[in-house]
């Protein structure tokens, strides 16, 4: 069964979906079968990977609404092995609509169990809310994995992430786990994410990822190109980053 | 009568608390009265002026949801003449509670029109998203200012915030205009940013803000000591960009 990790940070801009993205990439990269849910309705992840987000191939709003089954709506990407169930703005709507479904945070995670079987890892990119759209992530995930900006409005929103993610735990997902923060978008020169990211390694010890991952402008310039980055530039210190994330994953979960 | 500004851009991260937080300080510094209306549950722009997001003194959600006047809750900062609505993550209810009221879109507009003759700008700070809290921000607003990072994801989002401005300029609030796009963590050595920026200044024309603002690690210092940059470092890059802007703004609207 696959291991289903969901992408998750209220904050804005942290590196959700670059994670999201390059993580999925590394897995398939490393013969995992791997599927990408695109739960933001800006769909940078289903861009990000070179999908187009309004082709007839439907959507995750079809999912989420129509009853689609996922295998409906998911396409290719240049990795054989790695699937994606886009989004466009149109996932805007299903917030709203989902907000009167029969058991609404559960629609997600019932619509994956038929297609949990075909994969290894299950990623879940999560918009920049903790809205009805990141519950369902929340409780469809096996684990949820918390990128973390080293600034001071990231850090301050983590009390809060951290207290939705016991609730949910709590009463509607309790095998929800924390697979573990990342530090992102780090530059080792500036004072202020030093001190931002030793308070986190001492607030969440080993649940801190070891792998680090800088701030690097291919990162940034890799889904202009609808590619990650292991395919836009393998040399790069941001892919070197996203492959060590991996292995180190990997290894968590005792896959050589 | 106040000039209201929704500073909006439901891409995360671009800069939008920042540039809520340091143009109502600089507007503040050049003698207008100003008030900062945090429509973010994060409370973001509520901690970056200093403001304890859990004192006793209510937040917006109180406005929202239980008819508070605006006035009951406005705290003082450091600058006599900016004045803060305050949030926390209470306001995460105050999207789901107001989906069933009445005129829900209309709510804050109501409650801003009795405290518009105490300032001369209202700026709200809104939430990376879409939903009804923005929505209630546009439609209360004069203008949007529309904080842009010279990054891919965040030119891909540009579209469906127009049209989403547009739709309510249609439907809910004819008097909405587009202040400006303002470019934002803008690196001149980065290609990327630089092509993103032309692209901008190739769409939006004149509607760019001659002023942009640099990245400057000393933007992401002052929060942390809940300062805004005039009050932190006055001599910094970033303080001299906002200044820039607020010069820019006031010229605009013919004030010296
Ligand atoms: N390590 C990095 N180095 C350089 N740029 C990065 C890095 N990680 C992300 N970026 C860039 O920073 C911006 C924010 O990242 P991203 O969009 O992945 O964050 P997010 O948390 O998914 O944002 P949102 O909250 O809008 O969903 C993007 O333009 C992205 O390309
Ligand atoms: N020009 C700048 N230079 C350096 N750092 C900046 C600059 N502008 C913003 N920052 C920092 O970048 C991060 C994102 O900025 P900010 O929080 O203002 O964006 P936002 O759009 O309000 O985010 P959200 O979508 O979560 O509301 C913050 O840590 C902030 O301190
Ligand atoms: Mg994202
Ligand atoms: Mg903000």
């Amino acid at each position: 069964m696959a291991r289903i990790i969901a992408i998750s940070n209220q904050k804005g801009g942290v590196g959700k979906t670059t994670t999201a993205v390059n993580l999925g990439a590394c897995l398939a990269a490393a013969e995992q079968r791997v599927l990408l849910v695109d739960m933001d309705p800006q769909g940078n992840a289903t861009s990000g990977l070179g999908v187009d987000k309004h082709s007839d191939g439907g959507s995750l709003y079809d999912v989420l609404v129509h009853d689609e089954p996922i295998r409906n709506i998911v396409r290719q990407t240049e990795l054989s092995t790695l699937h994606v169930a886009p989004s466009n703005t149109d996932l805007v709507g299903a917030e709203v609509e989902l907000t009167s479904a029969l058991a609404r945070e559960h629609v997600l995670a019932d619509k994956i169990e038929a297609v949990e079987s075909d994969y290894d890892w299950i990623i879940i990119d999560c918009a920049p809310s903790l809205g009805l759209l990141t519950v369902n992530a929340l409780t469809a995930a096996d684990a949820v994995l918390i990128p973390l900006q080293t600034e001071y409005y990231a850090l301050e929103g983590l009390g809060e992430l951290t207290r939705t993610i016991r609730l949910i735990q709590r009463r509607l997902n309790p095998r929800l786990v924390l697979e573990g923060v990342l530090l992102t978008l780090y530059d080792g020169r500036n004072r202020l994410n030093q001190q931002v990211a030793a308070d986190v390694q001492r607030h969440f010890g080993d649940k801190v990822f070891e792998t680090i991952i800088p701030r690097n402008v291919r990162l940034g310039e890799a889904p202009s190109f609808g590619k990650p980055i292991i395919l836009y530039d393998i040399d790069a210190k941001g892919a070197q980053a996203y492959m060590g994330l991996t292995r180190e994953l990997l290894a968590r979960h005792g896959i050589q």
